[in-house]
């Protein structure tokens, strides 16, 4: 089924 | 800070619909309105939402404040008030606490509640514009129909947008399940509608406990409006009126 991914894997600090 | 709400159960129903989610954030307030972003635990997804001030009359906010609140003591706050009670916020320049004021508009009861601010610091992430491969707007209603279902069958859905629809399908041990939405217009009923918007066919694998738990959100808007592009996070947006929202992302599974 894939693992499982992180939101700060696509969305950076600011 | 004084923003006034017509409805509390505006501010209800989105606490009650993020806080199995997320615990402890910051209400960012400025002169645009109040805005929240929180990730999970886990970091697996993120809530973003925003309260417009044109959703709020009056609204003034003269020096950017944010209000780092629990949000289990909120809600129990915020149970205090009737439905129909117009709400009041209220905070200082370097405030304690967070002031809420319940009015009836039918009797000449006024209640009046504080709650304890917190220190949060929470790193806040840039959300980068992204133009999605596909967009579904559906009602909400049914969209929390198919991950409850799903569910019951399976840890995992993947959602698979195609010219021909949109599929939602899923397996576990008991076997297999699918739904297969196609665009679709009810002229007489159109908060049934299932809008497809593709300019590329799309796959992706997500966590069902998460969607389960973002369609908290479906009594606050008829229609959900899903957004996935290849390998980056789902996008499930509830509308609120005023330009209003709120926001879900869900990192995908990948792999395989």
């Amino acid at each position: 089924e894939g693992t499982q991914a992180n939101i700060t894997q696509f969305f950076g600090g600011s | 800070l004084e923003a006034r709400l017509e409805q509390a159960n505006l501010l209800k129903k989105v606490v009650d619909a993020i806080k199995d989610l997320v615990q402890d954030c910051n209400f960012d307030c400025n002169d645009s309105g109040i805005a929240l972003q929180a990730m999970d635990n886990s970091h697996v997804a993120l809530v973003s939402m925003m309260l417009k001030a044109e959703s709020f009359s009056p609204f003034r906010c003269d020096r950017n404040i944010a209000l780092g609140i629990n949000l289990s003591s909120l809600m129990k706050v915020l149970r205090c008030a009737q439905n129909e009670d117009i709400l009041t916020l209220k905070a200082d320049d370097a405030p304690d606490v967070v002031n809420l004021v319940f009015e009836s508009s039918e009797s000449d009861r006024l209640s009046e509640y504080d709650i304890k601010l917190m220190d949060i610091d929470q790193e806040h992430l840039g959300i980068p514009e992204t133009e999605y491969s596909a967009t579904i707007s559906m009602p909400a209603a049914e969209f929390q129909r198919i991950c409850r279902d799903l569910i019951a069958l399976s840890e995992s859905v993947a959602i698979e947008a195609t010219k021909e629809g949109v599929k939602f399908s899923c397996s576990g041990d008991i076997g297999n399940g699918a739904v297969t939405l196609r665009s679709h217009t009810n002229v007489e009923k159109p908060e049934l509608n299932v809008d497809i918007a593709l300019s590329e066919p799309v796959a992706l694998t997500f966590s069902l406990k998460y969607l389960v738990n973002f369609c908290k959100a479906s009594g606050l808007s008829g229609t959900v409006k899903l957004c996935l592009s290849s390998e980056v996070p789902l996008l499930v947006e509830y509308t609120l009126a005023s330009n209003s929202y709120l926001r879900f992302y869900l990192a995908p599974k990948i792999g395989d």
